[in-house]
């Protein structure tokens, strides 16, 4: 099992943290708020105030001998990432940390960060697409160019076979499962399965694809 | 096209209102930071400096004419909870509002919002679960108990055919696409099709399959 780190428990930090307890991973927390670390105590046992820039204290909790830390700081960007930096220098192989604007992303990729989150610009590119079109009910982009689409099944490919659709041809993009309106999920469509009123397509292809496919839904 | 108004132009709602005018939508920004709407003026025509709390002020620059507004307040709850509130009373239609804590999201929900959203904890709990499995390069929770999950191929599935290795019967889930190292995506793979170092298997199922199958790579 690895070992993380979580520095920064806020709304982001915090979830992080409480995932990883849940899937049952040793962890350490980290916050130079005391009333958040008495917050996290009764659930997680390693939770210590310290500022995060100091490098003698992290180094006293032992940081070092963690295989990931999660550098979770937004508003203040100078402990965002001075914090990465020690944590990297001290010795923590895999660093991933969270920015907040296009210049704190590319300071923490100079510094040595191996993955940078920006939490609430990606969600909000997300939400914005699920709602421009109202059929869309979930849009991921997935790594470099790949995307998901669920849209509702649109009234002029009610009742029609996958076959009959040839969405693959069409637009370059695949449904990959059926959701019908009683909530089962088929995940492994055939060419005669059909979608209907209420039901969902799950689509995926690359950006280009689904932007085609999504203008016809 | 629809009509969307954002309150509150922080990072989640900047992020919106962004895309949405990218998608060629109409927008309208308000927030009563004077420093963040000049920021914006340049880019977004319709962006005003009011204290969303002040129902004479919204309709004063007719926010109760939009088709969907977008509550992007954070930190200041009663400020959420308040125009969520009085957007829903002067009328429109659909209101989607931003939560960061669950008990801010159960009072959004009894008071009307359409829909709510938890940026930073939803985006947490993805990390922590593309931090767990090193295989797993990303790990998307899709609407209801719908995952996505995108893994390296592992040691042992390397070389054979997706038909031998029968992961539908076997985990109750299903490979949708093969990313190949080259980055070329193979979106309706064929039973013949193999995943060989370094490509990735994007699969889709339900909670408790996806977790079958995450446990074996
Ligand atoms: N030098 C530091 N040492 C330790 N903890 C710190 C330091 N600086 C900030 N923090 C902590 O990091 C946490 C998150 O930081 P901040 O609130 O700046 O980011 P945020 O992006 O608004 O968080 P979120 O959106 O995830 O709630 C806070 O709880 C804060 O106390
Ligand atoms: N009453 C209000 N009227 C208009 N704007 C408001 C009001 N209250 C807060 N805002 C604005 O909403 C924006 C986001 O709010 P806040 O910073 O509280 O949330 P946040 O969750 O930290 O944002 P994010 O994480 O998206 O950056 C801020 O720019 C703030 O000025």
């Amino acid at each position: 099992k690895k070992q993380f780190v979580v520095i920064g428990l806020g709304r982001f930090g915090g979830s992080v943290i409480k995932t990883l307890q849940e899937l049952g991973h040793d962890v350490m927390g980290i916050d130079q708020n005391e009333r958040l670390v008495q917050e996290y105590a009764p659930s997680i046992p390693h939770v210590y105030v310290v500022d995060s820039t100091d490098v003698h204290a992290l180094r006293q909790i032992g940081v070092q001998n963690f295989d990931h830390a999660i550098v979770a700081i937004g508003d203040d960007l100078q402990a965002s990432i001075l914090t990465t930096l020690i944590v990297k220098d001290i010795g923590v192989p895999f660093v991933t940390a969270k920015a907040t604007t296009d210049y704190h992303r590319r300071v923490l990729e100079r510094i040595g960060a191996d993955r940078i989150i920006m939490p609430e610009r990606d969600t909000g590119v997300r939400v914005a697409h699920q709602l421009t079109r109202s059929n869309v009910i979930d849009y991921l982009e997935l790594s470099q160019d790949f995307m998901l689409v669920e849209v509702l099944v649109p009234s002029h490919m009610q009742g029609k076979t996958l076959k009959a659709l040839n969405v693959r041809a069409k637009y370059g993009c695949n449904i990959v499962a059926i959701r019908k309106r009683d909530g089962t999920l088929n995940v492994s469509p055939l060419a005669e399965d059909k979608g209907e009123m209420g039901d969902l397509f799950v689509v995926i292809g690359n950006k280009s694809s689904i932007v085609r496919f999504e203008k016809d839904v």
